[in-house]
């Protein structure tokens, strides 16, 4: 663990008050190290790093008798910094309707966060109403049917002609105006952030039905390709939210430290399931403590 | 710094951000870049170094030879594994449109018996590829539904027999425990059984880590590198390569069911290192 390969790389230093170069080094290594292991982009890492050694040369933390546990502590701040001080719930602020766009790239949780978040609001005394402009997965819309049957929550129903995403969209919008719901938590097709035109469907149908909250629903086991992604998708549509699914699973979940980099905003919620209820509010200290391992 | 000539001081860094940057993870990238400091000559230039990079890269890859010639000649029950989302689904149904493609009768065993919309998915894309499929009543096991599909697939004479099963996280014992049954089930057919792990490229180490346990559970003879389509270089597969010897079969270039590549280690050591 961390703890104790910093242990290890400091250990000549404690207490002598000689501070040498080689064990300095040896130790930004294991920090680095750390982080790489745990998906943290290359050039995250780096600009972490730097601002962990300025900290620790400024608090002359190799001159203390505790070095390792002292540049372990100045770590974890640095990491609850980036990562956000306080958990962040959504933020439907203002008067109803509020619509909540989800987007993200394939297969990372989307259509089961819809049912995930219709839930949640119901527990807030919300009247969730579902809705997804997937016209391309097979059983989409089947699929997020069947999830709401379960919640007794409704979902935006189709109709008989297909309709192109930003149709549908634009008519779920127009049905929330006049129902009485009060939230539309609109599911869109999976989409790689390197498809250009289906980036610009989605700036297209942002403009159309302004949501309240733009989440990008990421898998916490996505790898360098974080940054791109994360940075892609936030230039385009502007994010409000990420959400980390699969969070159940055992990656460490460095991904959301490039992606809180790059775009600056707040990890809000976590998939913790394949269940409806299986979604929580995002715990910076904990991710902290996850991410160094 | 220039391509040609003398090595530039920062060789070994510039090399090690181009592996880290595509997920080939920091033990397997100091590995590989310790062998290539020792095979280095004085006189290297870094195109040299680069082409070397390539070279072992390449061969690290084809260590563990992936037979996809031979791989469905034999009357078989595959079994389609992976975590959530990794694209298990879509890939099942695009091989078998390619075993088809070899004149193989395939028959396909609907066994994600969990997830909302599951079977319906599968029976829409297997009737583009017209590929016959098994599914369950509701509320059937994965192994029953398994079991009955072992049963057509030895009176209908089918050569292969390509078993989707749900996503599953490696750490959920439960689910582990339902992986292994059903590869018992399968292995009572009598036929041999197959496992392809399907890994999402745009994963990071944990992919390592599902290989590990996967394989450990059930085995795998290859794995499937889905959403090679993106900007992700899926790296991690020589991370695995390294330490368990498994082979990259094939890659997933798409969401169409055409969009199946056989893995050619040199294309794919170019494209991680562009
Ligand atoms: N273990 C676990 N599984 C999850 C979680 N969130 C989603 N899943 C599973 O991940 C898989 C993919 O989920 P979907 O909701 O279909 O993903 P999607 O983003 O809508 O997929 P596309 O629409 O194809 O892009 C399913 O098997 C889900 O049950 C989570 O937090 N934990
Ligand atoms: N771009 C791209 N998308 C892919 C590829 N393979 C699968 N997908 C998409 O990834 C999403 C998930 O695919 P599925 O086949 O449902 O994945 P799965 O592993 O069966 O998911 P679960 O059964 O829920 O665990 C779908 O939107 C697919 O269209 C690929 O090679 N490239
Ligand atoms: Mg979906
Ligand atoms: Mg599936």
């Amino acid at each position: 663990r961390l703890q104790e390969r910093l242990n290890e790389a400091l250990r000549t230093l404690k207490g002598t008050g000689v501070i040498k170069e080689g064990h300095i080094e040896a130790a930004f290594r294991e920090i680095r190290r750390a982080l790489l292991e745990a998906d943290v982009h290359f050039q995250v890492a780096r600009a972490f790093l730097e601002r962990v050694r300025e900290k620790a040369l400024g608090q002359r933390v190799f001159e203390s008798l505790t070095p390792d546990q002292h540049l372990l502590m100045i770590v974890h701040e640095e990491l609850k910094a980036l990562l956000g001080t306080e958990a962040q719930d959504l933020a439907l602020k203002g008067a109803p309707p509020h619509v909540i766009l989800l987007v993200g790239v394939q297969g990372s949780g989307k259509t089961t966060t819809a049912a995930k978040l219709a839930l949640h609001l119901k527990r807030k005394r919300l009247e969730p109403l579902l809705a997804t402009t997937d016209v391309k997965r097979p059983a989409a819309l089947e699929q997020l049917l069947t999830l709401a049957k379960a919640l007794n929550v409704h979902v935006y129903p189709w109709g008989k002609r297909p309709k192109s995403p930003l149709a549908l969209a634009e008519e779920a919008i127009d049905f929330l105006r006049t129902s009485r719901y009060d939230t539309l938590i609109l599911d869109t097709q999976g989409r790689l952030h390197a498809d250009e035109a289906l980036m610009k469907e989605l700036v297209q149908m942002k403009q159309r039905i302004q949501p309240k909250e733009v989440l990008l629903v990421a898998d916490a086991m996505t790898g360098q390709d974080a940054l791109k992604l994360a940075g892609t998708f936030h230039e385009a549509v502007g994010l409000t939210g990420i959400v980390l699914t699969k969070m159940d699973g055992d990656a460490r979940g460095g991904c959301a430290l490039s992606m809180r980099e790059i775009t600056g905003v707040p990890i809000k919620l976590i998939g913790t399931g394949e269940r409806p209820s299986d979604l929580e509010v995002f715990h910076p200290e904990r991710m902290a403590s996850r991410i160094l391992g | 710094w220039t391509g040609k000539g003398q090595l530039p001081l920062d060789w070994k860094e510039k090399l090690e951000e181009a592996l880290l940057s595509a997920d080939v993870g920091y033990r397997a990238t100091h590995e590989i870049l310790a062998s290539l400091g020792r095979q280095l000559a004085q006189s290297a230039g870094f195109e040299e170094v680069q082409a070397m990079l390539m070279q072992q890269i390449v061969a690290i890859l084809k260590a563990s030879p992936a037979n996809t010639e031979g791989l469905w000649d034999e009357r078989q029950a595959c079994l389609i594994i992976g975590v959530n989302g990794s694209g298990k689904t879509t890939t099942l149904v695009k091989l078998a449109r390619h075993i088809q493609g070899k004149g193989k009768k395939v028959l396909l065993a609907a066994c994600d018996t969990f997830r909302a919309g599951a079977v319906s998915q599968l029976e829409i894309l297997a009737g583009r590829a017209a590929v016959p499929v098994v599914k369950g009543e509701p509320k059937q096991s994965p192994s029953a539904v398994l079991y009955d599909a072992i049963r057509v697939f030895e009176a209908q004479g089918m050569d292969t027999l390509l078993v989707d099963t749900a996503g599953r996280l490696h750490t959920k014992a439960p689910l582990i425990e339902e992986l292994k049954k059903m590869r018992r089930v399968a292995e009572s057919s009598g036929f041999p059984v197959r496992v392809l792990l399907v890994l999402d490229a745009t994963q990071g180490q944990n992919a390592l880590e599902q290989a590990r346990q996967f394989v450990q559970a059930v085995g795998a003879q290859g794995v499937i590198l889905t959403k090679m389509d993106g900007t992700a270089k899926g790296g991690i597969v020589l991370a695995i390569a390294m330490e368990l010897g498994l082979p990259v079969y094939f890659l997933g270039v798409g969401e169409d069911l055409e969009d199946l590549l056989l893995f050619d280690p040199s294309s794919y050591a170019e494209a991680l290192l562009s």
